[in-house]
């Protein structure tokens, strides 16, 4: 029958090239181009029809990556509190900016930023500027300062001020360092002991560009603080963060907006249908 | 490991000799190993072809496993393939040598070039660093803090474009008696044209002696194509791999050897400005190994 023969191999080779090539990483890809394998035999995808492939590979993505509610949750009362981790640089206090202007333009909240990056050199001044640029108000301390400690001032501040939203900015810190993901842990325990409830999101922040290091990165800031979604930066470049999957499959975090330049209006809710034209397209 | 998984490999292994036949599941087993650590699947391909050249038609050596021999041929091929590495700092002649950073957002440029500055300045040289990021909100700030922490001079220029800017600070470099010129340029996407010609601009302006891309070593796939493009418009000297004193593998070291020809020649290994080391390619292949 017409679907009796494997799939074309040069096919096979196009689809594994464009899921590796997108950080999928092999093990995922092996597992799709399986259930493509399987397609054929139930006679979804003609042995030679690259397109049909593609359809189906799309398909099987899409499901992977699932339907989730990319928005932020709010709590029944303010302030609702959104935590913010990652390693170093992958564009944590750039996406704040941004959450700030999304949550202020795209769905009229109030929003206060806690400045609890209090190692880096100018962390707390970068931060800074966003505020002023944004108009939104800033809780800070000199770097240096206990990170626990601003965050503690800045939800008392945001309760004080029955902010709709209190976005909390963190170092960059490797999962490896057991340390700085005690201090991290610590930073969620400090604002859940003084609003209930919170933090109500956390999100790590992954570089669109990481390989397979991203799911230990999930992995580890899963089990220090609760993440909620991923933000996922600088998917205006060539790289695809197809990690993404993954670590939906693994852990079950959703990928919850996109980071796609560097100014404060370039965040998009995750959507799954762009991304996979990004990707399929 | 890809030890580990090669002795159950070759654990039934009866011949005297590596043949094409018996390394097939061998080779399977390093491309996975390569993969997962980030080399680029192009890469791969080329890399185990060398290998299976390199091994096939070895005699099994008594006093090793076949596993062992085998994964000695890998270790070896990828040794060889990124190194030799140039560790020297440029030499400063009538004017000051100079070292550009470029790179991706976020890579570690700011760092490194603070990093580099210590460096030379245990050398005994006398360094100056380029606030060149006239674009990321406390950019200047940044670099300006961390000049302070090494004592070594920062020259800033808020209101100026970043080629008219180099070209001051090498000036300036030259009128104080320093000798080495480090330009930390902002983070961009090999993809955006202005920015690139930014880059391009100031290497007209101020040749570089040498000039560096700096690469996280989590990069996946895209450590290709974003390192082909800036060896394409720059001609890189070298990469330096930072974030190495976390657990990602560094496969891109691999993948930027490859495709510039040029090597890793630095790698950093923890946020502090002392936190730089040579790269050493056979500690990098143990671990892309893993
Ligand atoms: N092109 C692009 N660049 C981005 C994006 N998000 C962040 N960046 C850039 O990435 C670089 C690092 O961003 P930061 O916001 O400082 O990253 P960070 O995670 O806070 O860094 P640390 O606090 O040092 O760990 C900056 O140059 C940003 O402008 C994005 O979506 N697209
Ligand atoms: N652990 C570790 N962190 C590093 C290393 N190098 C840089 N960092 C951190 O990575 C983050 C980004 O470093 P920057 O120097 O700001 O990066 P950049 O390339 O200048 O960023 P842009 O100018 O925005 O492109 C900061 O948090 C640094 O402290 C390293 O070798 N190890
Ligand atoms: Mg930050
Ligand atoms: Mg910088």
């Amino acid at each position: 029958s017409l679907f009796a023969r494997p799939l074309d191999p040069s096919v096979l080779q196009d689809l594994e090239a464009l899921l590796l090539g997108a950080d999928f990483g092999p093990a995922v890809a092996a597992r799709l181009l399986s259930a493509i394998e399987a397609d054929r035999k139930a006679g979804l995808v003609p042995p030679a029809d690259a397109g049909a492939a593609l359809a189906r590979l799309r398909a099987h993505v899409g499901e992977g990556l699932g339907r989730g509610d990319p928005a932020v949750r709010l709590a029944p009362a303010p302030p609702t509190v959104v935590l913010v981790c990652g390693v170093n640089g992958v564009g944590k206090t750039t996406s704040i900016a941004k959450l700030a202007w999304h949550l202020r333009e795209e769905r009229g909240l109030s929003v206060l930023l806690a400045a609890c990056d209090t190692f880096r050199a100018a962390a707390v001044e970068q931060l800074e500027v966003w505020a002023r640029r944004l108009r939104v108000e800033i809780v800070r301390q000199p770097t240096g300062a206990d990170a626990g400690a601003v965050a503690y001032d800045a939800a008392e501040a945001a309760l004080a001020r029955k902010t709709d939203v209190l976005v909390v900015d963190t170092a960059g810190r490797l999962h490896t360092r057991e340390p700085l993901m005690a201090e991290l842990g610590k930073i969620r325990r400090v604002l859940s002991r003084k609003i209930p409830g919170s933090p109500h999101e956390t999100l790590l922040v992954l570089d669109a560009t990481v390989g397979q290091n991203g799911l230990a990165q999930a992995r580890v800031f899963r089990e220090a603080v609760e993440v909620t979604g991923i933000f996922l930066a600088k998917l205006d470049g060539t790289a695809k963060g197809g990690i993404v999957l993954a670590i939906q499959d693994a852990l079950g975090i959703p990928v919850k907006f996109v980071g796609t330049g560097e100014t404060p209006e370039d965040i998009a809710p995750f959507d799954r249908e762009r991304y996979l034209d990004g990707l399929f397209g | 490991g890809l030890t580990a998984a090669l002795s159950k490999v070759f654990a039934g292994f009866a011949g005297r000799k590596l043949t094409e036949a018996n390394i097939q599941e061998g080779l399977r087993q390093v491309r996975l190993a390569l993969l997962e650590a980030d080399v680029h699947y192009q890469v791969v391909k080329d890399f185990l072809g060398k290998v299976s050249v390199r091994a096939v038609g070895d005699e099994v050596v008594k006093s090793v496993t076949p596993a062992q021999q085998f994964v000695k041929v890998v270790h070896d091929e990828l040794v060889a393939l990124l190194g030799p590495v140039d560790h020297s700092l440029p030499v400063a002649t009538q004017t000051p040598a100079v070292v550009m950073l470029v790179g991706l957002q976020g890579s570690g440029k700011t760092t490194t070039a603070a990093k580099l500055a210590r460096l030379a300045q245990k050398k005994g040289r006398r360094p100056l660093l380029v606030a060149a990021d006239v674009r990321r909100p406390a950019a200047i700030e940044q670099l300006q803090a961390l000049g302070a922490k090494i004592e070594v001079p920062v020259h800033a220029e808020p209101r100026s474009q970043a080629p008219a800017l180099c070209a001051n600070g090498v000036a300036a470099a030259a009128k104080a008696g320093r000798d080495l010129v480090i330009l930390d340029t902002g983070g961009r996407l090999h993809i955006d044209d202005e920015l690139m010609e930014e880059l391009s601009e100031i290497r007209r302006r101020v040749p570089p002696d040498r000039t560096y891309l700096v690469t996280d070593a989590m990069t996946g796939q895209d450590a290709l194509a974003s390192a082909s493009e800036f060896h394409r418009r720059l001609g890189l000297s070298g990469a330096i791999l930072t974030k190495m004193d976390g657990d990602a593998r560094g496969g891109a070291a691999l993948s930027i050897k490859s495709v510039t020809k040029v090597p890793v020649v630095y790698v950093g290994v923890s946020e502090t400005v002392d936190g730089l080391e040579e790269f050493h390619p056979d500690r990098v292949a143990t671990r892309i190994l893993g």
